[in-house]
């Protein structure tokens, strides 16, 4: 086993008591500047820790970042761990970051899904959703990503616990969801929240749910572009971006939908790299060009959320 | 464990709105057991699908008389699997 974060292997796919040990290393090497708070626990009891990068100041702006809300998504995870080292690595040596980080705080949860990633690693290597039994169905687990309140229930989502987008019994029923849903509401000084999934190479913004463009559309779509376009500086990597009903499919229940209902203008979700040829099975080479490329967006959302505070 | 010997991900390019709709079908036939690795949305936009050893032959007879193209992506996806745990284990010792 790594000893520090520095020893740790960023180019291969961990197990989750790996990813616990990292973060608690990243902690314990960072104290001044990183914590770990456990924001509630999911439905198999495991901590749903999220990373707060802070370098002081109190409830100050800041920008939320998950990695792994659909458990199959490796790279996604792979990403959020290598985001966490980055992070602390470019403090006081990139000006970008280190600007952001002196007025905002950013916080990452890296498995925003722990029990279906265990599940991925033991069990069943495709799984998507949540590990909560449905009462009366032999299908278990909910797709985290739809059931949020924001159209809950509506088109784009299953009402059946044997699809892969079954919503759940009712909105915030997941643990999981729920979690993040109180503590976004308790922060209250959320400015950018940007879920990362795999794989589609997008970047979207609401609304899923319904046709009626947001309100801040104009500077949303155009903030995407330049992310999409910084991203792909570094290895043209082409992106499509838009809102998510316009460029997927219209999804109810999802999560930026219900953040950009509560207020954080800048709400984004990435459906991170695809070769094309393995889809949820990226080989683990493809992890630190995935996540570095990532960055750049990353960056320039975070950039913008500095600059236009409102 | 479950395990994925002889399941195929197909990749499926739709040429038009009728092909669209009829693979957005294919969503709604339960038994086959499909799973949207990358979902329908527009014409000309890749489709994946993980379809399992047991429906191959019905999915593949769908898209055939339907007139509708089809590559295979990942041709036995257990072997891609057995693959990525040898690659961890290997990182691991």
């Amino acid at each position: 086993a790594p000893r520090n974060t520095d020893n740790f292997d960023y180019s291969r796919y961990h197990t989750i008591e790996e990813i616990y040990s990292f973060q608690d290393m990243l902690v314990a090497e960072n104290l001044g500047m990183v914590s770990k708070i456990v924001i509630g626990s999911s439905y198999q009891g495991r901590p749903l820790n999220v990373l707060k990068f802070s370098t002081g100041g109190s409830n100050r702006p800041a920008i939320w970042i998950d990695t792994g809300i659909h458990s199959r998504e490796w790279v996604t995870q792979a990403s959020g761990t290598w985001f966490a080292k980055k992070i602390v690595s470019s403090y006081g040596r990139d000006p970008a970051l280190t600007a952001i980080l002196d007025k905002m705080d950013i916080f990452l949860e890296i498995v925003t899904n722990p029990d279906g990633f265990y599940y991925t690693h033991n069990s069943n290597r495709m799984w998507r959703k949540t590990r909560k039994p449905n009462p009366g169905s032999s299908c278990v687990g909910v797709d985290p990503n739809r059931n949020w309140d924001a159209g809950f229930g509506g088109p784009g989502a299953s009402n059946s616990p044997c699809s892969e987008t079954f919503r759940g019994p009712r909105a915030h029923s997941e643990s999981e969801v729920k979690s993040i849903v109180d503590f976004v509401k308790q922060h209250g000084n959320i400015k950018a929240f940007v879920s990362i999934h795999a794989y589609s190479q997008m970047l979207l913004y609401p609304y899923g749910y319904t046709r009626t463009p947001v309100q801040d559309q104009n500077e949303l779509h155009a903030l995407a572009k330049r992310a999409i376009t910084d991203l792909a500086s570094l290895y043209g990597t082409r992106y499509r971006y838009g809102s998510i009903i316009n460029t997927i499919y219209q999804a109810s229940g999802g999560t930026i939908d219900w953040t950009y209902n509560q207020g954080i203008k800048y709400s984004f979700t990435f459906e991170l790299r695809d070769t094309g040829r393995y889809g949820f099975i990226l080989p683990a080479n493809q992890i630190i060009p995935t996540a570095q490329e990532t960055w750049l967006a990353l960056m320039a959302i975070m950039d913008h959320t500095l600059k236009n505070p409102y | 464990k479950k395990t994925f010997e002889g399941d195929q991900v197909l990749r499926i390019v739709p040429k038009d709105e009728v092909q669209l709709s009829l693979i957005k079908d294919l969503e709604d036939m339960i038994e086959l057991e499909l799973d949207f690795w990358k979902d329908v949305t527009d014409v000309d936009t890749p489709v994946h699908i993980r379809v399992p050893s047991h429906g191959l032959q019905s999915t593949r007879m769908y898209l055939e008389s339907q007139g509708i193209d089809y590559s295979v992506m990942i041709e036995d996806l257990q072997v891609i699997l057995d693959e990525e745990q040898e690659e961890m284990d290997s990182a691991a010792r």
